[in-house]
């Protein structure tokens, strides 16, 4: 066997030769080096190189996500340690069509409802949903009433369109969500995430989503006025936010390295690199032993 | 013990002949020992930063230098590091010296610009050397 072993290590080293070769970033990655042979992470950072043209993201969705990069990370790119949640990874979707179904009521204060298709094909397999948002914002050059209420109806369906072969009847889910327009807000957050989870845990790549708001102003804020209607053209198409757990050994998983600082910080002699079963007893060790204190 | 303890006392304290800077010099680590170093790089001079949009400056640090015979707790290297060095002294020198790599790493948050104009935040792991061994 011991021939067998050298050849097969002979083999993997050139195969790694080959690898390095193509790992250094500063020879230019002509078609041929193709990300196959690169280590994975190398790969995801090389996809941006692709030669195929890049779409221009939209303004107000890289205004956004700077403005969450800042809060999320120094200036040297370290992740902020002051945060708990479980994601290390956040998408920005711009819908790819918006097609107005029906026409807007300022007297009733109902919006326009709109078609809006996303395309999820970015997200990968081993990127879990935790939260969804749908993200609006106001163009800042109409001045809104100072409180208004709305409630916002979403229906999901089966984009008919893409699905022309199979006959499929119009799954719809209709989701209410009291929200409350402010004047100094510049975006409303819609939580769709119960609405959006099935679909994105059954891999769907097409979400498509019909929204249609009906506005009216805040009673309590201003007793005098009646139900005055307003202009809600303000409401800029939305945008896609999905919050997600990147499993992958590449990502950052915070919950595991500040788990694991805790762990072996309450038992240093623990051995390194615990397998999961014996770290979640290692877990309710340390739980118990608090209780105990 | 033959001069009487007065004598010596009373002996003027001649200044130190040696230098004191010298004499501390063998107690300091060596100049080109394994340690951390800085590599500020932009992603502009990659040329990407059409796509990865934060942050602006990345120093990933890396670890370069000799690596001491006597390693032991000073890099948290395991006994097979000296036992290496001591075959590469005295046995064959074709095997190599121990090396000087990172022993820890820290994430880096980046945001990039996708290929079909989505906007993503990811967090990856092990992107910057925060400490080196010799191993």
């Amino acid at each position: 066997s011991q021939p067998s072993r050298r050849d097969a290590q002979n083999a993997a080293t050139t195969e790694l030769e080959s690898g390095a070769k193509t790992w250094s970033l500063l020879q230019p990655l002509d078609r041929r080096d193709r990300p196959g042979l690169l280590p994975p992470l190398f790969k995801v950072l090389y996809d941006g190189q692709d030669e195929t043209p890049r779409l221009k993201p939209d303004s107000r969705a890289l205004r956004y996500m700077k403005r969450l990069y800042k809060a999320y990370a120094t200036k040297d790119g370290i992740p902020k340690s002051n945060r708990s949640h479980l994601y290390n990874t956040v998408r920005l979707f711009t819908p790819c069509t918006q097609h107005k179904q029906t026409p807007g009521d300022h007297v009733t204060g109902t919006l326009p409802a709109v078609d809006l298709l996303f395309n999820l094909d970015r997200v990968t397999a081993v990127e879990h949903l935790l939260k969804s948002v749908l993200l609006y914002t106001f163009n800042t050059s109409v001045s809104l009433p100072s409180a208004v209420k709305c409630e916002c109806n979403l229906v999901t369906k089966e984009p008919q369109f893409f699905h022309k072969t199979l006959p499929s009847a119009p799954y719809s889910f209709t989701f209410n969500s009291q929200l409350e327009l402010k004047k100094k807000r510049k975006w409303i957050e819609i939580d769709v995430t119960t609405l959006l989870q099935p679909l994105v845990t059954s891999n769907k790549r097409n979400i498509h989503i019909s929204v249609n708001f009906t506005c009216v102003q805040d009673q309590l804020q201003q007793p005098s006025k009646q139900n005055s209607s307003f202009n809600l053209t303000p409401l800029v198409r939305p945008l896609l936010l999905l919050y997600l757990n990147d499993t992958s050994a590449q990502a950052y998983h915070r919950w595991y390295s500040l788990h694991y600082k805790r762990v072996t910080s309450q038992c240093p002699h623990q051995k390194r690199g615990l397998s999961a079963h014996s770290r979640g007893e290692a877990a309710v060790g340390v739980k118990s032993s608090r209780h105990r204190r | 013990d033959q001069l009487p303890v007065s004598s010596v006392l009373r002996k003027p304290l001649t200044p130190a002949s040696f230098n004191l800077s010298e004499y501390f010099k063998q107690f300091l680590f060596p100049q080109n020992e394994c340690e951390l170093h800085d590599f500020r790089l932009s992603f502009s001079q990659l040329k990407w930063d059409d796509w990865i949009v934060a942050p602006h400056r990345y120093n990933p640090q890396y670890c370069k230098g000799e690596c001491p015979r006597a390693v032991g707790h000073r890099y948290g290297s395991p006994v097979h590091t000296m036992v290496q060095n001591i075959i590469y002294e005295k046995l064959d020198s074709s095997v190599p010296k121990p090396s000087c790599v990172p022993a820890k790493y820290s994430p880096l948050s980046v945001l990039t610009i996708e290929p079909d104009g989505s906007i993503a935040y990811k967090e990856y792991e092990d992107m910057i050397a925060t400490k080196c061994t010799c191993r």
